[in-house]
């Protein structure tokens, strides 16, 4: 056995522009030349319903397995290019026009509205981690992950209220 | 601050 193919459940945590949890799934294979590892990955994140990213991925990567046995932890990174939808809610003054009966013609009024912005960007980025590998070269492998990932571009910072124009 | 961040995985594989 040297060669995995499966799915994973995870999730990303963004540091920047905005700290949130954004779960989803992963699909990945994975070639084991017993000291590396080679992997590609898909992931998708963000894909709970009160998430404000939503975030797909295809990296590849490589790892050192410690050992040759059934536990292996491994360290290393890789290169990905990634899609992300990021929504902020903006709220700007809007003037509105309503008919009052009581003059029988037109007023304005000044009302505080809210829309959602999305920011959406592409391009790669890099990630370094590492995990531990359950029962090793069987028909049945379960790992465990984690990894820092650093895109190389940004979102847009939340606003918060934005005049009319500039909405 | 370039978008950036963790991520964790469970994941489950067959292998042949």
């Amino acid at each position: 056995v040297n060669s995995y193919f499966g799915i994973g459940i995870g999730g990303m945590v963004p540091l920047a522009p905005e700290i949130e949890m954004a779960p989803g799934l992963n699909l990945f294979g994975i070639y084991d030349t017993q000291s590396i590892l080679f992997g590609i990955d898909c992931n998708l994140w963000g894909m709970s319903s009160d998430s404000r990213y939503s975030y797909a991925d295809f990296g590849i990567s490589a790892y050192y397995a410690f050992g040759r046995k059934f536990i292996a932890p491994y360290i290393g990174g890789g290169l990905s290019f990634s899609a992300v939808d990021y929504e902020t809610e903006v709220s700007y003054v809007a003037e509105r026009e309503y008919y009052d009966y009581d003059i029988q013609g037109y007023r304005t009024s000044e009302e505080t509205e809210y829309n959602t912005y999305v920011d959406d960007k592409s391009g790669i980025g890099a990630f370094i981690g590492g995990g531990v590998m359950l029962n090793r070269a069987s028909s049945i492998i379960l790992l465990a992950e984690v990894k820092y990932f650093v895109s190389f571009f940004k979102l847009a910072e939340p606003k918060g209220t934005v005049t009319y124009e500039q909405w | 601050k370039l978008f950036q961040g963790f991520m964790f995985n469970l994941k489950l594989g067959y292998g042949f």
